[in-house]
């Protein structure tokens, strides 16, 4: 019969397909296999269920970090400033996150920071008009910083309890634009000292490897608090949060499932293994 | 940048003046990382290096290759076999098809674009107005998404500053709309029309249906899925799905300014066979490049 090693090399070839088309990426899944060939070693185990057993765990261990509250805790008003690359699910998860600040019976402020791509501002206007928020935007081409600031204000003015700033999708290799995201932080921390006190990233969970860059950038360029995973309706498994949260420590605090207003979770370790496994 | 995959290939067989088997198969195993981390699809990785291979122990122990203009120089066994890589990858991606089937003058012809949501069909139908406009030709823009907020708004927005007429009315399906937008475009001597969509899922039944009910209801030559560039293991499954359902005539890949490798290029060719048509650089609307595969596959390869 196969001697155990031979069962491993199988094994970890039907788990490195899982793995791999998971969007888990190789350092990461190497890693993992790594976890569980140690594990293996010591309790002798080498049945495949065991060892994919065994990955489950150490996937879950990596992605269970303490996420910290959202859409409280900061101000009055407790600052959201909302980021991520082109077409991720900003906006629409602003949209979420609004609704669920209304239906606590708290009152929240949506500042329309996108001032550059078509039709943002009426996007986003929908979307306050949804959630029960109130919208405070700009003239066209405004400058970002400004129409936060504004919010803020306005936020204060009227005992609002969160502001949760929208941003223009953009790639973190446009050094000008990041530079644009760091002043538009600065200004928040001018209008309320200590904001912004949460900073959502912004993820599609269809993106592969460059994922990491995008976590990478952002936490660097404004620090990242959460991150929100979008579209893991789809058949996409966003596995690159593992490496995400194994090397950053930054942990996932909402998963975006439809694009209807009720479709945002905050997100559960259990079910993301579960979905990513079976 | 050189990722390590690619870059340990040519290391390990770097000053070797003939290279085994075990040496190609070392190096491969290198290949094969650098791949997955360009987020070329797990099975499609594997093709690439069972070709790969294939070519590479028959050949790489020649020191000497014709060139593509005929000549005979000298190589060493190292530099051979990155060029049979690279070669392999660009043949895999190619021919160069950036063409899009229009009818003769006086008819109207059609795109139709597709794809998951956010991967850039609003941007890109104004990058493609755009494009027909410096070919002298006369474009009209559909808006076609009903679902989105301000999606109608969007495409009007960019429509306005290519100074191109946008199609639409309220209340009105996306099939609907598409057959109406024809007319306009016959009306206003438009000869050639942009449908945009909105962004779907390859599984959701009812949207995907949607798209059948839009293609049957006005035949567009040309349906093109749009694609981002950061797309990771998703784009097999997405891309087979839509080409079943609509039969593409080839692919649009955005973003492609920022550090997305793009694997998911050789992906979707691999998997459909339909070429990519053209490549979006940038949010401005003559970010709009024709596709040309070498640079994609120093890109991929790393
Ligand atoms: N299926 C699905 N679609 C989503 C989800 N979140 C957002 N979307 C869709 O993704 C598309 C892009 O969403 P936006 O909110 O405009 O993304 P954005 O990051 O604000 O885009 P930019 O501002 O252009 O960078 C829209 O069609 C949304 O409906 C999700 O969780 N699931
Ligand atoms: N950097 C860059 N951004 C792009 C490119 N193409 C589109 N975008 C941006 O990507 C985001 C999404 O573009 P849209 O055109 O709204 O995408 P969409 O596919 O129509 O989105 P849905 O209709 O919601 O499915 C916007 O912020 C665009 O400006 C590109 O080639 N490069
Ligand atoms: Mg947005
Ligand atoms: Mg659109």
């Amino acid at each position: 019969g196969a001697t155990p090693k031979q069962l491993d090399e199988s094994v970890l070839g039907e788990l490195e397909e899982i793995l791999f088309t998971a969007d888990i990426g190789v350092r990461t899944a190497a890693n993992l296999v790594e976890a569980a060939r140690e594990k293996a070693k010591r309790n002798e185990l080498s049945s495949a269920d065991r060892l994919k057993s065994v990955i489950r765990q150490e996937v879950e261990r990596i992605v269970d970090l303490e996420a910290p509250k959202s859409l409280e805790g900061g101000g009055p008003p407790h600052v959201v400033m909302v980021v991520g690359v082109n077409g991720s699910g900003k906006t629409t998860t602003i949209g979420k996150l609004a609704a669920k600040v209304s239906a606590q019976g708290k009152k929240v402020v949506l500042a329309a920071g996108d001032t550059f791509r078509a039709a943002a501002t009426e996007q986003l206007d929908v979307w306050a008009e949804r959630a029960g928020a109130e919208l405070v935007k700009g003239k066209e081409d405004a400058d970002p910083a400004s129409v936060v600031f504004d919010a803020i204000k306005r936020a204060k003015e009227t005992g609002a309890d969160v502001v949760i700033a929208d941003t223009a999708g953009r790639l973190h290799t446009k050094a000008p634009l990041m530079e644009e995201l760091k002043k538009v932080r600065r200004v928040m921390d001018k209008a309320v000292p200590g904001a912004p006190h949460e900073v959502l990233l912004v993820l599609d969970a269809t993106n592969g490897q460059n994922a990491i860059q995008q976590a990478k950038q952002f936490q660097d360029a404004v620090g990242v608090t959460g991150i929100a995973l979008t579209k893991l309706d789809g058949t996409a498994k966003g596995g690159v949060i593992i490496g995400i949260c194994d090397e950053l420590r930054i942990p996932v605090a909402w998963v975006g499932v439809g694009e209807k207003v009720a479709d945002l979770r905050r997100f559960d370790p259990k079910e993301f293994v579960s979905a990513l496994f079976d | 940048t050189v990722s390590k995959g690619f870059r340990a290939a040519k290391n390990r067989l770097a000053g070797k003046t003939e290279i085994g088997p075990e040496a190609v198969d070392e190096s491969l195993r290198d290949i094969r990382v650098s791949l997955l981390e360009a987020d070329v699809a797990f099975e499609v990785v594997k093709k690439f290096v069972a070709r790969v291979r294939e070519k590479a122990i028959g050949e790489v122990v020649k020191t000497t290759i014709t060139d593509k203009h005929g000549r005979r120089i000298r190589v060493t066994p190292s530099d051979h076999f990155v060029k049979i890589c690279h070669d392999e990858l660009e043949a895999l991606m190619g021919p160069v098809d950036a063409t899009l089937k229009l009818k003769p003058k006086g008819q109207v012809s059609g795109v139709m674009m597709v794809g998951l949501q956010g991967s850039g069909k609003t941007t890109t139908a104004g990058k493609l107005a755009n494009y027909f406009l410096k070919q002298e030709k006369k474009p009209l823009l559909v808006a076609a998404d009903i679902y989105r907020p301000a999606a109608v708004e969007q495409l009007r927005v960019l429509g306005e500053r290519l100074g191109v007429p946008v199609f639409f009315e309220p209340d009105t399906s996306p099939p609907e709309l598409a057959k109406k937008g024809y007319a306009a475009a016959r009306e206003k001597r438009c000869d050639v029309v942009i449908i945009d969509t909105a962004g779907r899922l390859a599984i959701d039944e009812q949207l995907m249906q949607e798209l059948e009910a839009i293609k049957s209801a006005v035949a567009p030559d040309n349906v093109v899925l749009v694609v981002d560039a950061m797309i990771g293991q998703d784009s097999v499954r997405t891309a087979a799905e839509f080409d079943r359902r609509l039969s593409l005539d080839g692919f649009i890949l955005t973003k492609l300014d920022g550090d997305a490798r793009g694997g998911a290029a050789l992906s979707i060719k691999e998997v459909t066979g339909k070429p990519i048509k053209f490549l979006g650089m940038g949010e401005a609307l003559d970010r709009l490049e024709e596709f040309r595969p070498d640079g994609l596959a120093s890109r991929i390869l790393g």
